[in-house]
Parts: structure tokens; sequence; C-alpha cells
């Protein structure tokens, strides 16, 4: 089964999960986003990253590249993480 | 390319594999593994020594689902690895669920990740260049893999070119005993040591232009068999060039008065020149000089008292902010002649027969002994 399916909430995970979203921009409590141009913003970055059409769109295209293989490390970090080796 | 901030101190590391993936013979691990390190030892002086015990730098795991960093694996597909910058230990992990695969387009290849980990372990972050090893998408076996421009740009940012050639196996033959100093004084540069720009080439080497004329700099110097012709080596550019810089697309730019011309390697890349104003709206003509910052891979642009920060990613590239002035870059004087951030990850400015260190982490020139300004003939030039 491929690992993305592309709904939005799986598109918002990788975003977190990859670096693009800011912690600022989750509801502490639901940690659901709370700024639809945040979350396009967000898109657009990935786009622009990924060399894509940057229209901070979740298209076709965005959520192809986004089910592809790769690798786990964020590709953005300065929002203050820092993971302890172990 | 992208610098994560951190790397080793050292050049010669150890690992040691510590669980190997389940379905694959060690011994070809072993080998798959060391190939990968090679990828990056071919391009630097950086060593890598396997152990079986003990204490090592980079260690490997093959893991399944959450395997103690918090982490967890996601099965096959989704994430295939994750590895560590040198400051958080440079340890690599791989994903045991992967079908991992040794020269075969079955299954993910595991030299190919590894080799990307591996980046990671030593200090490279991802790359937004789609060709790049660092990329951090899984493209699908290459039989023909080699190390992009990007990578070895990146790499050598960090350690420094390899001192002795033996890319592509085997060592460099010993010089003939007639065979030139690879440095040499040069006693006209040396009598007026300023020049017009300095770049580093897409292969790592950095060149100083004045008038008509470029060179070569080795870590001691100038290489022999220089000064050359600009003109015969980059084919229809124009001699007394205001400033140029290499960008992480690997692609050389070059400015001169309101015009810019566009180099991939000594070729001119495309219909050139073109206006400044076209193709690098918000930046001034008549530009005193130029450098790609890695820091945070955009262009900054010089000219009398001001700068201005170039975002080719932004609509517009250059902030309303800009210019600002260059006092800004504490220390650093108005009027520069040429600009660089050199291999070994520091800032120089240069005006007259002067340059001065500028410190990225203190944003200001460095304070060391002797003191900055010195002497560009002596310490770039080579001239006793």
């Amino acid at each position: 089964a491929p690992a993305f399916e592309g709904g939005l909430s799986q598109a918002t995970m990788y975003l977190d999960k990859f670096g693009y979203l800011s912690p600022k921009i989750r509801n502490p409590t639901s940690g659901h986003i709370i700024d639809e141009s945040l979350f396009r913003k967000a898109v657009a970055e990935f786009q622009s990253f990924a060399g894509l059409n940057t229209t901070g769109e979740l298209d076709e295209e965005t959520k192809k590249v986004m089910a592809m293989p790769r690798c786990g490390v964020r590709d953005k970090v300065g929002f203050g993480e820092s993971r302890a080796k172990r | 390319y992208a610098l994560q901030g951190s790397r080793w101190r050292i050049k010669n590391l150890t690992y040691r594999i510590a669980k190997y993936p389940s379905r694959l013979n060690h011994a070809d691990v072993d080998l798959e593994l060391a190939k990968a390190f090679s990828v990056w030892s071919d391009y630097t002086d950086l060593t890598f020594t396997q152990k079986r015990s003990g204490q090592v730098h980079i260690e490997i795991r093959f893991e399944t689902g959450e395997h103690g960093d918090g982490d967890p694996f996601d099965g096959p597909g989704g994430t295939l690895a994750h590895a560590y910058f040198p400051v958080y230990g440079g340890d690599a992990h791989f994903d045991d669920a992967e079908t991992w695969t040794i020269n075969s387009k079955r299954g993910t290849n595991l030299f190919q990740v590894a080799a990307h980990e591996f980046g990671h372990s030593l200090g490279l972050s991802h790359s937004d260049v789609r060709s790049a090893l660092m990329a951090p998408f899984y493209r699908g076996y290459d039989p023909a893999f080699q190390l992009d421009q990007d990578d070895v740009q990146g790499i050598q940012a960090l350690y420094g070119r390899k001192t002795q050639t033996d890319i592509g196996g085997g060592s460099a033959p010993a010089p003939a005993p007639n065979t030139p100093r690879p440095s040499a004084e040069d006693p006209a540069l040396c009598a007026d040591p300023k020049f017009d720009t300095i770049f580093n080439g897409a292969d790592g080497s950095t060149f100083i232009f004045k008038g008509e004329n470029y060179w070569r700099l080795t870590e001691d110097g100038v290489a022999s068999g220089y000064p050359r012709l600009i003109s015969r080596a980059w084919p229809g550019l124009p001699g007394n060039i205001d400033a140029a810089f290499t960008y992480k697309n690997g692609k050389t730019y070059f400015f001169k008065g309101s015009k810019y011309w566009r180099y991939n390697g000594q070729k001119m890349d495309g219909d050139y020149p073109k206006d400044i104003s076209e193709g690098f709206s918000g930046i001034p003509d008549n530009l005193d000089a130029a450098l790609v910052w890695s820091g945070n891979g955009k262009i900054y642009f010089y000219k009398g008292s001001k700068f201005w920060r170039f975002d080719p990613t932004k609509r517009p590239p250059v902030k309303a902010t800009y210019p600002k002035p260059i006092s800004n870059w504490e220390g650093i004087p108005d009027n520069i002649d040429a600009a660089l951030q050199y291999t070994n990850g520091y800032t120089y400015f240069f005006k007259g027969g002067s340059y001065w260190r500028f410190n990225d982490r203190a944003f200001s020139v460095d304070t060391d002994n002797p003191a900055f300004p010195r002497s560009t003939a002596f310490w770039w030039l080579g001239c006793s």
C-alpha cells in the first residue's frame, strides 16, 4: 500500500515531519493547523524545495512527490528542534 | 547544497555496523557500505575505517519501527532511513522493512541510500538540486551513479578538497623531477596584489581575475603556469570583470557594467550577455563584488557602501528592506574589490592589497593574530 494517500491531514503530517510547519501554526491542544494561509505557505515552500510549481495548492504533482520514498531527515531545520541522539 | 552547521573536526573516521539487515549477506553489506563512504572520501581527505567492536564515530543499524530514538520507521516505502548530523553523533539508521538490494533495479538500492545518509553523518543537509545525491527523494537504482557537482561542492565546503587526486581509482602518478612546482610566485601580481574578482569554480577551484588575466589559487599561492587569458578559458567573456560567483546549480555568473554572463564550466550557457536588470532584478549595475553564502544559499551583492541580498526563489528576489549599509558587516570597509566564501566556510573581503576574514557566527571580522586586515599578497598569492 502506498505510504502517502494524499489526504489533507496526511499532507499536514508530512509537512510537519519534514520541517515545513512551524509549531506556531499548530493548535497546541489539537495539533491542527490554525491558519490556512500558513498551510499554503508550507505547501509552497515544499514545492519550491522539490522543484515543483509553487502554487501553494496540494495538487496531484505535489502529492506524487510526497508519496515518493525518501530520507527521513528534515528538509528544513531551524524551528528550534534539536533532536537528541538517543 | 546546504550545510547543517556541524562537521567532524578530524578526517580519519571509524564506523561499525552494529545491526546488519536481515535479508542480505554481511560481507556484501560491508562492501556496499564501504563503497558508500568512498563516495565522500573520493573528493576529500576523509578516511573511513570499519571496526567490528568498540567505540566508533558512526554507528550503523538496520531497524524496524520504533528503535529507541523517537523517530520510528514506517515499513516499506515512505521513509527509508535517517541519519544524525555530526553534532548529534553521526549515526545512520536504515529501515529493515525495506527490501534492500545490491546492483539491482528491484527493491531499494543500499549503496545509494547509504551514500546519502552518510552525507548527513558528515554534516550535509538536503539539497534542493534535483540531481544531487543529497536531494531527499529516492529516484531508483542508478547503475551509472556519480556524485553531483552540488554534492562535491557541499562536502568540500566542509572538509576541503582532496590533496592527492585518486578519483576513479588508483593514485596519482608521482611528479617527474622537472615538473613545475604546483605553486609559483608571480612578481607582477605580488607588486600589485589588487584584483577585480575572486570566485570558486564548480569543481571547487578558486580563481582570481585581474584585467584580461586570471590565476588559479592553490593552498600555497597561485598555481604555476599562470596568468592565462580570461578570453581563452571562458570564450566570449571580456576582461575587467566586476564580480563573479558560482551558484549552487554549478553555473558561474560574471558581472561587468550593466551586463552579466552565465557559464556552465567554461562554456557560455546560452545567449549572453544579458542585462543585470533583466536577470537580477533589484541589483544595480557596476557592482564591486558578489558572493554566495552557503549558510542560506542566498547571493550577496556589494557596491559602494551598500549591499543587496538576492534570493532567486522569492518574488521579488530582493526584499524592500535592501540595500543595507555594508557597515552592518562589522569591520568590513566600503568600496570593496572582491568577496568570496572560501571552501573552509569563512567569508573573505578584499580591498587594495588587504583582506578581512568575516566570522559568520560572531557576525564581525575575526580577531586573530596577526590582526585583520592582512596582506593578500602574502596569505593568498604566495608572495614572499
